[in-house]
């Protein structure tokens, strides 16, 4: 996979690390280098899909990418709480 | 529906809160911190059947706290980043508290243009999470994980309200008055007053409520239907000094018998019939006539509130000339009086009026009541008319306040050294007399009441503090010259004033309504 620049890869994580502090993202998550083709595939698309999310509830336009409104969002000030308890769905606890 | 119920809800409703004492804000004064979350919880106090009291201790439900960086928990905070504060799911041990981010810039009371973070905003969030409700996605709800600021005259949104009367329920508003209060017509009595000790038995007077305390359209009869279209009719009233009532409906027949209405029970008196309405009917009240077909009250067989709207036997007139002996002149009437001073001691409350006083406990008013002070506290002078003001101190004593002298009881018996002087309180010499006394539930302090001015007082100490008296009008809606004051068992204060009172909120400093409420009903079960 063609390799990332050196401050894309840093706001990557940063972004990363705010979706995994707020429940968007299992944290976590394994060594690139270990990854099989399939996994950084999957990966990608989680990554994508927490983004997703993030600006469905930030009430942002849902586009899956780190646009200007999304970075905008995730520089505003906010509760410290997750946005959504992780393993919600899984054990079906109610929301 | 975008709120999230998380889950863990707290079992009671009556929850307490604190500010813990060794995790203070660095920057805010503690007073007016805890002031903005008093009113952050009143927010969801109004909205729901929870109540929060706050109290001195870190077993409360809710512990407030305000920390930096890492501080016990695994949610450090970033400093003055972007994490304002967390809050924990009800539950135990930590459950329900709320921590706040100390490096951030609190306000507050902020203004638009101020730079810094409302702490009532975010308070009222995180005690959402405190509650048991998660982040919501709608733009606009105080649950949004974002901070987005709030309104001077915030009003709870309402995908909150929601959220939290989903779990609590709505709040429950005390039906004040359920039956409508009439005005009756007492004609004179026709008494004959001999001397001043006995005077002859005076005839109950005679009352003309037709409507034995219940509303017209409640029928007294118990045909169970068809519930008549129609209000209850009123007869022709062609008594000059009433006013007529309201039109009744044109097409209502007039049935002079019940022959022609088999169904109709509750003939209570001659109709006019065309050949009677050509002269005035007389004015003749209205006996209700023993409908013997049904039973006329369904008895309840449980104890009945007789505050309730409960069926009630009319009231015969006739029947109710007990020879009951007059009371002495200046024994109170119980329905129908202002109060001197209430107060709460040993868990019962206390109303003094004159030389009398009343005794109400869990299962109402004592029998026997009201009866002479000094049956209870000997120690006071004989010829006292009234006292002024009482209040039970937080060691137990009872401090009962005439005129310018402190009497100081432990239990019944007067405390050695005293009546003292309220001059030796601190008071000024010149002060007549006080109107009222109470511990505030709000922070545990006494305070006395005294015409325009209150002062605060130190019990430690035994005087009042320095920077009094202040004016009254810090207790907003009250006024001067209250008659008295006190803490009821639910923590909250009741002023009095002549026959009415008002409910305090502590929190905002104003009576919760402008209205007074008639204390008779209220607090003697009239």
């Amino acid at each position: 996979a063609p390799l990332r620049s050196r401050y894309e890869h840093r706001a990557h994580s940063h972004v990363r690390s705010y979706l995994e502090t707020f429940g968007y993202l299992r944290k976590g998550h394994p060594e690139v280098g270990n990854l099989q083709i399939g996994d950084v595939q999957a990966h990608e698309d989680d990554f994508k899909i927490a983004i997703k999310t993030l600006q469905e509830f930030g009430g942002i336009p849902v586009t899956g990418e780190i646009d200007e409104a999304t970075a905008n969002l995730l520089k505003q000030k906010r509760c410290g709480r997750p946005d959504r308890e992780i393993g919600d769905e899984e054990n079906g606890r109610r929301r | 529906k975008r709120f999230a119920v998380q889950g863990e809800k707290w079992k009671h409703t009556n929850l307490t809160w604190s500010l813990k004492s060794d995790r203070r804000p660095s920057q805010l004064d503690p007073y007016a911190t805890r002031s903005v979350l008093a009113r952050a919880l009143d927010v969801w106090e109004q909205a729901s059947r929870l109540t929060f009291r706050e109290i001195n201790s870190d077993d409360a439900d809710i512990v407030v706290s305000f920390a930096k960086r890492y501080h016990d928990d695994a949610y450090p905070f970033d400093g003055r980043g972007l994490i304002l504060a967390h809050a924990f799911f009800p539950g135990t041990g930590r459950g329900g508290d709320a921590h706040f981010d100390d490096d951030e810039l609190w306000l507050l009371h902020p203004k638009d243009d101020d730079e810094g973070t409302s702490l009532f905003a975010v308070a009222a969030h995180e005690f959402g999470h405190s509650l048991g409700l998660s982040h919501s996605s709608v733009k606009g709800a105080l649950m949004f994980p974002w901070y987005q600021g709030i309104q001077p005259n915030f009003v709870l949104p309402e995908d909150d309200r929601n959220g939290i009367q989903q779990m609590y329920g709505p709040k429950v508003r005390k039906p004040w008055a359920k039956i409508p209060y009439y005005p009756v017509e007492t004609p004179p009595p026709t008494t004959t007053t001999t001397t001043t000790t006995t005077t002859t038995t005076t005839r109950r007077p005679f009352y003309w409520n037709h409507h034995h305390n219940r509303h017209p359209n409640h029928r007294t009869d118990y045909t169970p239907f068809p519930r008549n279209r129609y209000p209850t009719y009123y007869p022709e009233r062609t008594n000059p000094e009433r006013p007529a009532r309201p039109p009744y409906y044109p097409d209502r027949r007039h049935y002079n018998t019940t022959e022609e209405h088999p169904r109709r029970t509750n003939n209570h008196y001659p109709r006019p019939t065309p050949e009677t309405t050509t002269q005035p009917t007389t004015y003749r009240p209205r006996y209700p006539q023993v409908n013997t077909e049904y039973p006329r009250y369904p008895r309840p067989n449980y104890p009945t509130d007789p505050r309730h709207d409960y069926p009630r036997r009319p009231y015969y007139p006739e029947k109710t000339t007990t020879v009951r002996p007059t009371p002495p002149p200046d024994k109170p009437d119980t329905c129908n009086t202002s109060y001197d001073a209430v107060a709460l001691i040993r868990g019962e409350l206390f109303i003094f009026k004159n030389r009398y006083h009343w005794r109400i406990g869990a299962q109402g008013r004592y029998p026997g009541y009201p009866m002479d002070i000094s049956r209870m506290w000997s120690g006071l002078p004989r010829n006292f008319t009234h006292v002024d003001a009482v209040y039970e101190r937080p060691d137990k004593k009872i401090a009962i306040f005439l005129g310018r002298e402190l009497y100081l009881f432990d239990i019944q018996n007067l405390m050695p050294g005293y009546p003292k002087p309220l001059s030796q309180l601190g008071l000024p010499a010149s002060l007549e007399k006080l109107d009222a006394a109470m511990v505030w539930g709000y922070n545990s302090k006494t305070y006395f009441y005294s015409g325009s001015v209150y002062w605060k007082y130190d019990e430690e100490e035994g005087r009042v503090e320095p920077d009094y008296p202040r004016d009254m009008s810090m207790w907003k809606g009250v006024g001067y010259n209250i008659d008295s004051v006190f803490r009821w068992k639910d923590g909250k204060t009741y002023f009095f004033k002549g026959k009415g009172f008002w409910k305090f909120n502590d929190l905002q400093m104003r009576v919760e309504h402008d209205k007074q409420l008639p204390s008779a009903q209220f607090w003697m079960g009239c």
